[in-house]
């Protein structure tokens, strides 16, 4: 355990929590997309099947727990209470286009071919392309609320935090995962014309909006 | 080298 790693844990927690304020505090869902909150409650449950069987920390399996509470809360709020609220018609990604290569690369390349691997595996490549629904949502509607571009600011950073943590733990324990690693960097890719725009308007306290 | 990932990270 390093620094990055707790960090980026913490930002992880703390993008969650910023989303369901805002759709709590709000009383809606606009500008979300309910498909990228769908696929990390599928990202999470399919990693996280180790919750009863494999004991590494308090601090491990309280976050798996705190971290699966969150993303099926939000999924609830969406598609549950404040659906009257949910955007249906810009968040129209279709998910079978990241379901399928996902499925059949976790089948393709994995450490062992197992069902709790694979499903590993699986969850892994899945984060990566997770929050492209989001992203096509903003790009399509052409802005995303304020507090949505943290919620994204923070999501982003949490990658970026654990891209130093596999740096840091090459370095010192000269370990790394492959398969982690590559999705890890593809789905910091993904924040960075994010990021581009988060720094140069939101962060000068204007709206994001796309051109 | 790339050891089995010992999945101790969230």
């Amino acid at each position: 355990m390093n620094i990055f790693r707790i960090l980026g844990d913490v930002s992880h927690l703390l993008a969650m929590i910023i989303l369901l304020v805002k759709i709590w505090r709000s009383k809606s869902c606009a500008g979300i997309s309910g498909k990228s909150q769908v696929l990390f409650a599928i990202v999470f449950t399919s990693r996280y099947l180790d919750l009863f069987t494999n004991f590494f920390s308090i601090y491990n399996t309280v976050m798996k727990f705190v971290f699966l509470m969150c993303a099926y809360i939000t999924v609830y709020l969406i598609y549950g209470k404040f659906r009257k609220t949910f955007d249906n018609e810009n968040d129209s990604f279709r998910l079978e286009f990241l379901l399928i290569p996902v499925t059949g690369l976790s089948f393709l390349e994995n450490q062992s071919f197992t069902p709790l691997e694979i499903l590993w595996t699986f969850s892994i490549y899945l984060e990566s392309v997770a929050i492209l629904p989001q992203l096509f949502m903003i790009s399509k509607t052409g802005e995303a609320e304020t507090i949505t571009t943290h919620y994204l600011f923070f999501l982003g950073l949490y990658h970026a935090l654990y891209l130093a943590n596999w740096i840091w733990r090459y370095q010192t324990e000269n370990y790394y995962d492959q398969i982690a690693v590559v999705s890890g960097v593809v789905q910091t890719i993904f924040y960075c014309d994010f990021f581009y725009l988060y720094v140069t308007k939101v962060l000068k306290g204007k709206k994001l909006s796309l051109p | 080298e790339q050891g089995i990932n010992p999945k101790d990270e969230l």
